[in-house]
């Protein structure tokens, strides 16, 4: 507004010099008019979205599934350099709040994201930051375990988005409906993934630990580019009892990641790729959104076998934080051109049995930016 | 931001009766410790 003021103010002397004529008198409606048109025009096109979402949203209801739509909007997302927006939007974030700003800062957050603030552990102006308050804790006792030992409990707060067994060839997860992407894509070549050969698809016997085991043993560039024909994913199966679960985080939800169950993590990959916006949207009209983008593998056992957590990340959520693994960097600035590039792998102490975590215990969060 | 969960857990044979089933629906907002899914002997 003072600027606008200071303008006008400007504007108006330059016109009195000038004699009052009309070309400044068309210069003093330049910047208002187009700013209003601007934001006129973001207005229109929030409609609109809120408006598709919705009607997306009424056919879920009625069981109508949404169906993978190529856009070309989608297509241009690759060219624009989300990994620097990422940084930046992180950097802005990260910028300190005055203390008698902060709660309507977080209080409008709140409220354009439906969080609820009475379970944040600590007053609103004790969040130096906009990123510190995203990454907020929970007072005690918010999110109690359920007590059933033979449950599997939820890692984070979220919206089930997908969830099933994994069956047939290629253990295929449903990015939508039309779209698939395979679980070895998204845990990465070497993941110690319970496969068995296509051909024994019912096969009960020990072929499946050798085959995952031989799997392991080979490193990521050996199974996709040096010989993709010596393993093919594709060409194997699931054992039987795999299941998966897909949860959205919406940007106002509890962004930390809790252990689903007594589980021992054994090895961490880190995917370095993209950083597209993960929404309902992004996920209908972008292929291969979730191996594409930045990701974070837990890989492990728990009593019941296999046990993997992929963190995904996106523009505004780049970076992920692992609290077994604090010196762990994600949303790194690269200098290479190359976009497939290997996963970075650590194997976690002591070897083969790995690092244990009880059910909810926090295992990593999500970062803005 | 979004988190991919896979495990293994119970199904039916002949060695096992405990069959993991999952107790949520697709569009349901869940919360951390909330159940996913539980296998019972039958």
């Amino acid at each position: 507004t003072s600027f606008v003021k200071k303008f006008r103010r400007a504007t108006q002397s330059r016109a009195s010099s000038n004699g009052g004529s009309g070309s400044s008198q068309g210069h003093y409606f330049l910047v208002p008019g187009a700013t209003v048109a601007t934001l006129l025009m973001l207005g229109v096109l929030h409609a609109r979205r809120m408006y598709d979402d919705k009607k997306v949203e009424e056919a879920r209801e009625k069981g109508i599934e949404s169906e993978f739509q190529p856009d070309i909007k989608a297509t241009y997302l690759q060219l624009l350099p989300l990994r620097s927006i990422s940084r930046c939007w992180g950097y802005l974030t990260s910028m300190e709040i005055p203390v008698w700003l902060r709660p309507h800062v977080y209080r409008a957050w709140a409220r354009a994201f439906h969080t609820n603030l009475e379970e944040v552990a600590l007053p609103l102006d004790g969040y130096a930051t906009l990123q510190e308050f995203f990454v907020r804790t929970l007072k005690e006792g918010c999110r109690p375990l359920d007590p059933d030992p033979q449950c599997l409990v939820s890692p984070v707060d979220g919206t089930i988005l997908r969830f099933g067994e994994i069956k047939g060839a290629g253990a295929m997860i449903e990015q939508v409906k039309g779209f698939s992407y395979s679980v070895s894509s998204l845990l990465g070549a070497s993941s110690y993934l319970p496969m068995v050969a296509a051909v024994d698809t019912d096969g009960e016997t020990g072929e499946p630990e050798n085959s995952s085991r031989e799997n392991s043993k080979r490193s990521w560039w050996r199974v996709s580019l040096a010989s993709p024909k010596f393993w093919d994913p594709m060409s194997a199966c699931p054992m039987k009892g795999l299941f998966y679960c897909v949860i959205y985080l919406k940007p106002g939800d509890y962004h930390r990641i809790h252990s689903p169950a007594d589980w021992n993590i054994v090895i961490r990959r880190h995917f370095s790729g993209h950083l597209f916006p993960v929404n309902e949207r992004a996920a209908r009209t972008i292929r291969n959104l979730y191996i594409e983008n930045e990701r974070v593998v837990l890989e492990g056992l728990w009593p019941e076998g296999f046990m993997a957590i992929a963190a995904i990340g996106a523009t505004n959520i780049g970076s992920i934080k692992l609290s077994i693994e604090p010196e762990l960097q994600t949303n790194r600035q690269r200098g290479k051109l190359l976009q497939a590039e290997p996963p970075e792998e650590r194997l976690y102490e002591p070897e083969g049995v790995g690092m244990t975590v009880k059910k909810g215990d926090e295992v990593a969060s999500f970062n803005m930016g | 931001s979004t988190v991919v969960l896979i495990f293994q857990a119970p199904v039916k044979n002949k060695d096992s009766s405990s069959e993991f089933k999952f107790c949520i629906q697709r569009g349901d907002k869940i919360r951390v410790g909330e159940a996913l899914g539980r296998w019972q002997d039958s």
